[in-house]
């Protein structure tokens, strides 16, 4: 038996929200430590990774390793039925090819029940490995989605650069070309208004902008966002989940042959 | 420009 209630349904909105530009279909991996879901787009360029402890649930329970697969269609059309300040639990029977989900208002007058196939996904689960980063950015989750719609009415390309001197957003094209630098803040009032910029060493990347602006629909799950980058290697985009969780999202980076 | 790099050249198949 698999059953998790979130208190906060519109999470579970939000991350289909934010996800379902890239990728159609996923397995949730649920184990007695929580859920995880690892999907990557059609084009084998950025991957999605979600990270949700157990400790975000209540109840949680998970009897036995179990690989639940949705279509994103499915779950979108279903969790749009639910209410933001609605409860949401999902629930499995071993054995069974459905999923169930249970929705329930705050003063309990209102549940609601819907029921969706499971699919038998086949996807590739890749190893991501340990990384030591160049440079971590962590910023203002609207300051990263503002910068990425800009820069992409200028190209289809952002070029990344962090310095000692902060980190450069840059984008050209047949129209012109633009920059952006965001430095280290001194002193802000509220910390996921600070932009905080750890350098181990410059580094200096370019990504299609095409993703990042997928990514960033992930905007209304945390105020904060971090950028991980090191020279020839992915970029990593981390959304945190509240205290319990994150969204993740890999990227290629594109490189002179 | 650079070329768009596939991410299963970086991530291992586990």
């Amino acid at each position: 038996m698999f059953e998790a209630r979130l208190i906060q349904g519109s999470v579970l909105k939000k991350m289909i929200d934010a996800i379902k530009d890239i990728v159609t279909d996923i397995n949730l991996d649920c184990s007695s430590t929580g859920i995880s879901v690892q999907a990557m787009d059609s084009g084998h360029v950025c991957l999605v990774l979600i990270e949700l402890g157990s400790d975000g649930f209540e109840p949680y329970r998970c009897d036995r390793n179990i690989t639940l697969g949705l279509g994103l269609k499915a779950l979108s059309v279903v969790v749009r039925c639910a209410n933001n300040d609605d409860s949401i639990t999902i629930k499995a029977q071993e054995g069974t090819d459905n999923i169930n989900f249970v929705f329930e208002s705050p003063n309990g007058e209102k549940t609601s029940q819907f029921e969706i196939k499971l699919m038998d996904i086949d996807s590739e689960h890749l190893g991501i490995p340990d990384t030591e980063y160049d440079s971590v950015v962590k910023m203002p989750s609207h300051e990263f989605q503002r910068i990425c719609r800009d820069m992409s009415q200028l190209g289809d390309s952002i070029v990344v650069a962090c310095t000692k001197d902060g980190i450069q957003f840059s984008a050209s094209g047949d129209m012109g070309s633009g920059k952006i630098n965001l430095r280290q803040s001194s002193l802000v009032d509220k910390e996921e208004d600070q932009i905080n910029i750890e350098l181990n060493d410059p580094v200096h990347l370019t990504f299609a902008l095409r993703y990042l602006n997928y990514f960033t629909k992930a905007t209304p799950l945390s105020p904060t966002v971090t950028l991980s980058l090191k020279a020839e290697s992915p970029l990593c985009v981390t959304y945190p989940i509240g205290d319990f969780g994150s969204m993740k999202f890999f990227l290629a980076p594109k490189i002179d042959d | 420009g650079p070329a768009q790099r596939d991410l299963t050249s970086f991530f291992k198949t586990a």
